[in-house]
C-alpha cells in the first residue's frame, strides 16, 4: 500500500458516496445514467468474486463489500425508488457494444484461462469504457449539474492515482500488471477531456459545467 | 488458496 494507491482508493470512494448521497438528497437521478451504474455493478461484481474464495486483508475485504453495496444502491435508487426521475430517453448507449468486445477481449487476452481470471480481466477492460453511456448522456444534453461533475472528477482521479500507484510498484516492488495498466491509461484518457473542462470551466460557472 | 498480488487492487 502506497499513498497513491490509498487515495486512489479513497477518491473512488468519495465518487461512489458523492453520487450516492446526491441521487438521496434531491430524490432525483435527472442526468445520470443508470446504464453506467449497472455497468459499474458488473465491474464489481466480476471483479470481487475472490471474496468468496480467499482473505487478502480487512482493508480489501471492508472496501469491496463497501463498493458492491454502494454499486447496487445506486442502481437500486435509479431504478426503482426514484425510477420517475430516470432520464431514460437521454441514456440511449448502445452497452453492447461495450460488454460484448470487452468480453471477447477477456477471452483472448488474459493472464490465466480460468473463469475466475477471465471474469477479473473481463471486470478490468469493462470498467476502463464503463463511464462511456454517462459522458454520452451528457454529451446528449450539454449540461451536467455541479454535483455530477465532482463525482465524474473523483471517478476519474482514482484511477489516473492507480496509474502513479503501478508506476510506483513497478519501481519498488517490481510488480508489473499490462493488463491493467493497459485498461487504466484507456481509462484515463476517457477522462481527460472532462478534466479539461472541469478545470478550466468549473471555476467560472459553479452550477453547470457544458461539455460539447 | 493462493490470489495473484494484482487481486490485491481494488
Amino acid at each position: 500500500m502506497n499513498v497513491f494507491r490509498l487515495t486512489g482508493d479513497l477518491s473512488h470512494l468519495a465518487a461512489i458516496i458523492i453520487l450516492l448521497l446526491k441521487i438521496w438528497k434531491s430524490r432525483s437521478c435527472a442526468g445520470i445514467s443508470g446504464k453506467s451504474q449497472i455497468l459499474f455493478a458488473v465491474v464489481f461484481t466480476t471483479r470481487y468474486l475472490d471474496l468468496l474464495t480467499s482473505f487478502i486483508s480487512l482493508y480489501n475485504t471492508s472496501m469491496k463489500l463497501i463498493y458492491i453495496g454502494c454499486a447496487y444502491a445506486t442502481v437500486y435508487l435509479i431504478y426503482v425508488k426514484f425510477r420517475a426521475t430516470y432520464d431514460g430517453n437521454h441514456d440511449s448507449f448502445r452497452v453492447e457494444f461495450l460488454v460484448v468486445p470487452v468480453g471477447g477481449l477477456a477471452v483472448l487476452i488474459n493472464h490465466n484461462f480460468s473463469l475466475m481470471e477471465i471474469l477479473w480481466t473481463f471486470s478490468i477492460y469493462l470498467e476502463s469504457v464503463a463511464i462511456l453511456p454517462q459522458l454520452f448522456m451528457i454529451s446528449k444534453t450539454g449540461e451536467a449539474e455541479t454535483i455530477t461533475t465532482h463525482y465524474l472528477f473523483c471517478l476519474g482521479l482514482y484511477r489516473a492515482l492507480y496509474l502513479l500507484n503501478w508506476i510506483w510498484r513497478y519501481y519498488f516492488e517490481g510488480f508489473l500488471d499490462m493488463i491493467a495498466i493497459f485498461a487504466g491509461l484507456v481509462q484515463t484518457v476517457l477522462y481527460c477531456d472532462f478534466f479539461y473542462l472541469y478545470v478550466t470551466k468549473g471555476g467560472k460557472d459553479r452550477k453547470k459545467v457544458m461539455l460539447p | 488458496s493462493q490470489v495473484p498480488l494484482r487481486h490485491d487492487e481494488l
